[in-house]
């Protein structure tokens, strides 16, 4: 999750759920994003008949994805008005905790829009664990203090179980001494909360949506691919710890 | 205006108001996004006296920037719940075409955030032009028939004189055959609703803002900071002739 735009969260979302696929966790990905990226990550249609914007009223039928051992709830167009149409329901920032039931995966990752609305605190009530994309980008630094206060608000008042599993510095460009500054400051700041694991800016990953892939299939020699499955480890030893 | 995130909505909102206000425009820089990208980009402070939040309730009062002729209105963070708070307001569309009446000026240009929520509904009512950034990856393709959709939705119920001034291609690396791709398909499909100006990625754009200043005053020699003077040329050859 990150308000700021195009820092990284359907390329997380989706090659980091592929990458635990890969090594047999069972996975669910949904897509809680109106403009439905990661459901064309994984080769899915958007607005398909059991899709994340009836999530929100009852449990529904997940979909397979040509990777083994991934499953997804694709995304819908009609997510775009859902905070209108709930405005005055009382139990609006509880609907997905409601209806996500779902025992069988050994882990749900869903991907969020690029606000702090109702879809996204949806998310932040269903959900245990937090992992918060960052661009090595000026723009980038500005939001986490707002992201941080708005997940610490939801911790106290709603989910008191919530955590951040971690900050993920994506799009590192060791070429350039922006990249290098931010992630220096990131890392000064937030220690031990920022993923070991960096992902390098890397063509291969903004190439493979346009092939319906993940870029861990469609590239996986690629340096984005071997970073996102050097991350799924990371993240599952982390897990262990916990 | 393009709700998908990141494809350079807030660069492009900072340097062209700064390179037509360079060639002696009086233009005046509204920031509609809580995130306040664009009020850090022209070195000012965001939740000041008077900002944008407040300009859904009433006319205020426009801030000098370090720049001659460019004066602007900060962002908020209070801006983030405007949604909800005029959730019953029967005229909430309309709350901005209501209090921006600044006719001293030569142009107002806005920021908007990532989203097709209230915000941008209200930034579509009060314009008369819209500039969609696009930056050449495929994922911003998804979004653009959405954002059409949108466009011509106001136009037909709200506000008929609103017109595309032009699609901008952003981030464009003629190094890789994405961005040529993606700008082929643009190109063909949008014919000369594309501006002839596009925007190479160019690192001096994404530094400019850890300095407070505009890339075209930060590093006006680089490829970037020359696009958008090209872009400023070629809005201003457009508009003469509308
Ligand atoms: N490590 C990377 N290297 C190169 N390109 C990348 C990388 N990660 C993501 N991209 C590309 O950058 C763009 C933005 O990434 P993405 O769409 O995943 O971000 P997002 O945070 O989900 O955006 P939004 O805020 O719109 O939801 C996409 O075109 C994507 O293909
Ligand atoms: N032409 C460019 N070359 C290199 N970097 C760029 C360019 N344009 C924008 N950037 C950088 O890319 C990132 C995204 O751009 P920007 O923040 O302007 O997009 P945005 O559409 O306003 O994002 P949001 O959806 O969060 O509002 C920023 O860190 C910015 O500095
Ligand atoms: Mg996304
Ligand atoms: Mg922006």
């Amino acid at each position: 999750m990150n308000q700021k735009g195009g820092v990284g969260k359907t390329t997380t979302a989706v090659n980091l759920s592929t990458a635990l696929a890969q090594k047999g966790k069972k996975v669910l990905l949904i897509d809680l994003d109106p403009q439905g990226n990661a459901t064309t990550g994984v080769g899915l249609e958007k607005n398909s008949v059991s899709n994340s914007y009836d999530l929100f009223f009852e449990k529904v039928q997940e979909s397979k994805t040509f990777v083994e051992n991934l499953h997804c709830i694709p995304s819908s167009k009609d997510l775009a008005g859902i905070a209108i149409e709930l405005a005055s329901d009382p139990v609006k920032n509880y609907k997905l905790k409601q209806s996500i039931n779902y025992p069988e995966y050994d882990y749900i990752i869903m991907d969020s829009p690029p606000t702090l609305g109702l879809i996204s605190l949806n998310i932040l009530n269903a959900c245990n664990g937090i992992i918060i994309p960052m661009q090595c980008e000026f723009y980038s630094l500005e939001g986490i203090a707002q992201l941080m206060e708005t997940i610490s608000s939801v911790r106290e008042n709603w989910n008191k179980d919530i955590k951040i599993d971690g900050i993920l510095m994506t799009m590192f460009d060791r070429r350039n001494m922006l990249s290098k500054d931010v992630l220096n400051e990131v890392t000064m700041f937030f220690k031990d909360l920022v993923f070991e694991t960096k992902i390098p800016r890397n063509v291969k990953l903004a190439e493979a949506p346009s092939f319906g892939k993940p870029g861990v299939i469609y590239s996986p020699l690629s340096p984005g691919a071997k970073a996102y499955d050097d991350l799924a480890e990371e993240f599952l030893s982390k897990e262990k710890l916990n």
